[in-house]
Formats: C-alpha cells, sequence, structure tokens
C-alpha cells in the first residue's frame, strides 16, 4: 500500500510538473510568436 | 464464524460433569468415537464425538500444538474455572500426536448466527429476549467471577437443542484482579467493540454489555448501549428489564431449531446426492466393481468434509494480514475477532498473552453481514460528505494534497510565468514533504504490527 501510495504521488508529481513546464513552454512560443 | 465450536446435544442422560481418571488416562481414540466434523476455526477443527464410557456426545477441538496455544490454554483455563449452564462446559484435555485434544460441551443447534445464516432470517422479539436473557445469565456469572467475555456476538452464543443458550469461545476473555480492576487491551470484533475498550481509556465487565447490546440494538434494548461505562447496567441490573424478564421460556426457541437443523439436514443431502452424481458421472468409464467401490469411499469421506465446508462456507476469502484490514474499505466487509494490545498496557496484567503485543484476525469469527445499522450511519456519512464535498475537486484520497486536481489543470493557464516557475521551484521540496508524510503515517501502522510480531517470536522462543 505505501509503494502504490508513493507511485501516486511520484506520478502526480511528475503529471503536475510536465503541465507546469508545457505551460511555461508554451507561453515562451506565445511571446515569441508575439515578438 | 465460530461454527458451533461446541455444541450440546439433547440432554439425555446424567450431565456430564467432567471426564473420569481412567478416561483421561487412556488414548483419546480409546475413549471417543469421533462422529463428524462440525467445523473449522483458525486454531484447527471442531468434531462431534460420542464418549464411549456413558454414551453422551461431546465437542472435541483439535488444535495443532505448533499453533498459538496461548490462547487455547487460557480459554481451557477460563472454561475450567467456570461452573454454569450457561457458559459451555469443558471436560478434559488430551495430547495425541501433534494435536491437542480439547473435550467441550456439544450444543446441538449450533450458534444463534448460524442459526439465523441457515434460516436465512433473522429472530423474532421473543426469540431474542429468550436469547439475550440466557446470554445475561451467562455474563452475570461470568463477571462475578470478574471475568470479561469481551468478544458477545451471535457467533459466540451457542444453543443446546433445548433452547438453552451458552457463551462459547473464551480465546479473547480477560480476568480481572484486585491489582487491576480495569484493562486496557483491544479486544474484540470492531462493530461490537464498546467505546471505552477502542478509546484505549480502561474498561471493565460492562464492556461486555454494549457487545449484548449491539447484538439486540435492533430491538431498541438500547439500555445497554450508553456510553458512559459507569452508568451502564450491569447483567444483574439488565435481568430486571421489563423485556428480559417477560422472556418466554427456552422451549420457545425449539421450533426455530428444529426449522435450522432440518434446513441443515436437507442441505447436506441435497449435498451428498450433488457429490454422488459427480462421482458417478467421473467413474462413468470405469468398470462396475470399481465404480462401486470409489462411490462409496468417496461419499462417505467427502460427507464430512462437505458438511464442515458448508458451516464454513461463508467464511469469506482467506484472511489477509492485520495490514490489509487496516484499510477501512476490507474491514468492513471482515468482522473478525481483533485482538490489539496496547503497547502501553501498564495495568499490572499478568496475562503473558496480552502483553505479548498479539495483533490477530480469527477467521472463524468472521460475520458475513455489517450490521443494517452501521449501513445507516455510512449513508449519512456519505451524505454529509457529499454535502461538504460541494465543489468536489475530483481527487482521490492519495491525492489530497497540494497539487490541483487533475480536471483543474487548466488554473495553470491563468499563472503568470513568475507563478509557474515558482510553483517549479517548489514542486520537488513538496514532493519529498509528502513522501515524508506518508512514509510517517505508514510508519506508524507498521510500528505495533512489528512490535507484536517480535513480541510473537519471543514468547515462541520462552515456550
Amino acid at each position: 500500500l505505501f509503494m502504490k501510495e508513493l507511485e501516486h504521488i511520484v506520478k502526480s508529481y511528475e503529471a503536475y510538473r510536465q503541465a507546469l513546464l508545457s505551460e511555461v513552454e508554451a507561453r515562451k512560443h506565445r511571446q515569441q510568436w508575439y515578438a | 464464524v465460530k461454527t458451533a465450536e461446541t455444541h450440546r446435544g439433547p440432554s439425555q442422560g446424567p450431565h456430564l460433569k467432567k471426564l473420569s481418571e481412567d478416561s483421561l488416562t487412556k488414548q483419546p481414540e480409546e475413549v471417543f468415537d469421533v462422529l463428524e466434523k462440525l467445523g473449522e476455526g483458525s486454531y484447527g477443527c471442531v468434531f462431534k464425538a460420542n464418549y464411549k464410557e456413558t454414551g453422551e456426545i461431546v465437542a472435541i477441538k483439535q488444535v495443532p500444538v505448533e499453533s498459538d496455544l496461548q490462547e487455547i490454554i487460557k480459554e481451557i483455563a477460563i472454561m475450567q474455572q467456570c461452573n454454569s449452564p450457561h457458559v459451555v462446559r469443558y471436560y478434559g484435555s488430551y495430547f495425541k500426536n501433534t494435536d491437542l485434544w480439547i473435550v467441550m460441551e456439544y450444543c446441538g443447534a449450533g450458534s444463534v448466527s448460524d442459526i439465523i445464516r441457515i434460516r436465512n432470517k433473522t429472530l423474532t422479539e421473543d426469540e431474542i429476549a429468550t436469547i439475550v436473557q440466557s446470554t445475561l445469565k451467562g455474563l452475570e456469572y461470568l463477571h462475578f467471577m470478574r471475568k470479561i467475555h469481551r468478544d458477545i456476538k451471535a457467533g459466540n452464543i451457542l444453543l443446546n437443542t433445548e433452547g438453552q443458550a451458552k457463551l462459547a469461545d473464551f480465546g479473547v476473555a480477560g480476568q480481572l484482579t484486585d491489582t487491576m480492576a480495569k484493562r486496557n487491551t483491544v479486544i474484540g470484533t470492531p462493530f461490537w467493540m464498546a467505546p471505552e475498550v477502542i478509546q484505549e481509556i480502561g474498561y471493565n465487565c460492562v464492556a461486555d454489555i454494549w457487545t449484548v447490546g449491539v447484538c439486540a440494538v435492533s430491538l431498541g434494548f438500547l439500555q445497554c448501549l450508553v456510553k458512559n461505562p459507569e452508568t451502564r447496567a450491569t447483567a444483574t441490573q439488565l435481568l430486571q428489564h421489563k423485556f428480559i424478564k417477560s422472556a418466554k421460556p427456552n422451549s420457545i426457541l425449539r421450533a426455530l431449531i428444529a426449522d435450522a437443523m432440518e434446513i441443515k439436514l436437507k442441505r447436506q443431502e441435497e449435498a451428498e446426492q450433488r457429490e454422488q452424481d459427480a462421482d458417478d458421472d467421473d467413474n462413468s468409464d470405469e468398470d462396475e466393481v470399481d465404480q462401486g467401490t470409489m462411490v462409496r469411499a468417496g461419499t462417505g469421506d467427502s460427507g464430512t468434509i462437505r458438511a464442515a465446508g458448508s458451516l464454513t462456507g461463508s467464511l469469506g476469502s482467506t484472511a489477509g494480514t492485520m495490514i490489509e484490514h487496516e484499510d477501512t474499505g476490507t474491514l468492513q466487509s471482515q468482522l473478525g475477532t481483533m485482538v490489539i494490545n496496547s503497547k502501553d498496557d501498564d495495568d499490572g496484567d499478568d496475562d503473558d498473552e496480552e502483553n505479548a503485543g498479539t495483533m490477530k484476525r480469527r477467521d472463524e469469527t468472521i460475520q458475513p453481514a455489517k450490521p443494517s445499522f452501521l449501513e445507516y450511519f455510512e449513508q449519512k456519512e456519505k451524505e454529509a460528505n457529499s454535502h461538504n464535498d460541494g465543489g468536489g475537486r475530483g481527487q482521490n484520497n492519495a491525492d489530497n494534497r497540494k497539487l490541483p486536481g487533475e480536471g483543474d489543470l487548466e488554473v495553470i493557464s491563468t499563472w503568470s510565468v513568475e507563478e509557474l516557475r515558482g510553483k517549479l521551484a517548489s514542486l520537488d521540496p513538496q514532493m519529498e514533504q509528502e513522501i515524508e508524510e506518508i512514509r510517517q503515517r505508514y510508519q506508524a501502522k507498521r510500528q505495533p504490527i512489528l512490535d507484536a510480531i517480535e513480541a510473537k517470536k519471543r514468547r515462541q522462543q520462552n515456550f
């Protein structure tokens, strides 16, 4: 159960990190495009 | 389900007090004819047997010596000290090869929970009043002896064929002494446990009265369920209650017992017939002589096995460890007796079993269904939760943290780049903190189990 919960936490954070990174990338692209 | 661990048959002939000296020196198979298997518990099997010397029927529990004998020894000691028509009697014990044979009173109708299950019908108020009356008499006696049963429930109340109810299964019972007027060990079957047992604030005999109350809750016999143990009635006081005083004699249970026994017999016969048919099919290719021999032998053996199978049929799946059952979802469907010995049990308890910190689930006491009042409370809880949950974020428990739910990631697009970078930077420490929190949570769960294992190892070495 511990490992399952641990895995879940790591996966959630990983998904969240990817979402944040994608958003940062998207903003960069948008800024470049506007520039 | 404690499937009729001890049974008592028709009371024809003199009531056996204990086995004769002569009988106790012989090999058990010379003294008894083992007739059939009655059921199986976590400690071994229970058989119905004929005591050759007097022709009386007894129940024999066969326990492998390598199993946890402490609990069995305690059960024997408690039964041995009791002399009441409302408590199953102990007649004597034998060591036979690797088994301990415990000879006890036989109750022909089995446990009250068996009867309910077999008939698929709950009891009438009259029937319950009669059974609760005998139960209270048994408890009045036990409490007078300063013993606490700690696991009163329908599965541990046995009926003989005359309708007399008797308390059984003293595996988790406790003794109060002059130096210890209260106990702390958390013992019992979760839904039946008194609040003071769960709270580990110390409890005494009236903890048993709460469990009687849970048994009778559907009848509104609520005097048992007074949360404050100081003001909760005693068995003696409850015997004066109108509901109990007006209880009808044991004879009103005869119809119910006859009905249950008839259904049981019919099912047994049907199962035997099915088995015979299956054997006939299996052997259809063989020659006739072999066929006859095999069918007879197979039927004889399997009849016994099947009987036990049917008795234990509702035990559910193989029990897991307590760790699994800490998951509340699992616990709700498996109501086994639970023994959690509090680590800080400083009550002067001289009981090795309890000091050893054992934590157990006992398969044989698993009940198939949860009490309906709990379903009611759960429903209420669900309703309350759905209210509180209002804007539900679509997160499960494990995900109940600082992160937005999976469906709420669009919130990200509303943040500035600065905020996004800030979130990214704090992500790792946040994750580490969460991991540390769950690690601590699991460690807190794991520690008592490790302590219990360690204590058990020590005890086994001593033994």
